[in-house]
């Protein structure tokens, strides 16, 4: 474990804790796309499997329950609790066009041709479009809450700060794992326009406003 | 481990 690493996953749980703060504070999922939160809940349950049958530590299986428990809990809140308030009209990205792709992708570029290896990698491919549905959808609405731009911008560092983990662990352990490299790098350029509007606007307090 | 080589990381 290193401060990158751990300033990532804080980063990534910090996400999730606002999300869940803002679904739940204003009862609504206006501006959120469930497509998005959907992959993510496939993302974790494909890359946790290993939950049961490989401890690593405390702190690891602690995130990975709270990771798993959130994610399904944000499906829930946003198909059925607060159904409602869900803006199908502007969440219309195809899911089916990031699932595919990753899905042959992991099949062919993988450590390990093994169930276990290629769900990890279907994973990592998958995490890093998840986000495409959010972020199609804030340009289709042309805005978002602020709540929901720091939802997004704790999102978007947690990869970044796990890139800076890749790299100190390759200097200081000499441990690299391409697969994830790649995709994580992938994941947080997707991210750029999104920071760029987020520093010259959202932290002048100014609403986020993609322009039209 | 009993399922291929453990990622350790999240």
């Amino acid at each position: 474990m290193n401060i990158f690493r751990l300033a990532g996953d804080l980063s990534h749980l910090a996400a999730i804790i606002i999300l869940l703060i803002k679904i739940w504070k204003t009862r609504s999922c206006a501006g959120i796309s469930g497509r998005s939160q959907v992959l993510f809940a496939i993302v974790f349950i494909t890359r946790y499997l290993d939950l049961f049958t490989n401890f690593i530590s405390a702190y690891n299986t602690a995130m990975k329950v709270f990771f798993l428990g959130s994610s399904i809990g944000t499906v829930y809140l946003m198909y059925l609790k607060f159904k409602a308030t869900y803006d199908h009209n502007h969440d219309t990205f195809r899911i089916e066009f990031l699932l595919l792709p990753t899905a042959l992708l992991s099949l062919v570029l993988n450590h390990e041709f093994s169930v276990m290896e290629i769900l990890w990698t279907f994973s990592i491919y998958l995490e890093s479009v998840a986000i495409l549905p959010q972020l199609f959808m804030v340009s289709k609405t042309g805005e978002a809450e602020s709540i929901t731009s720091h939802y997004l911008f704790a999102l978007g560092s947690y990869r970044g700060l796990y890139i800076l983990n890749w790299i100190y662990r390759y200097y200081f352990e000499g441990f690299y794992d391409i697969i994830a490299i790649v995709a994580g790098c992938v994941q947080t350029i997707l991210y750029c326009d999104f920071f760029y509007l987020y520093i010259t606007k959202v932290l002048k307090g100014k609403k986020l406003q993609l322009p039209a | 481990n009993i399922f291929g080589d453990s990622h350790d990381e999240l």
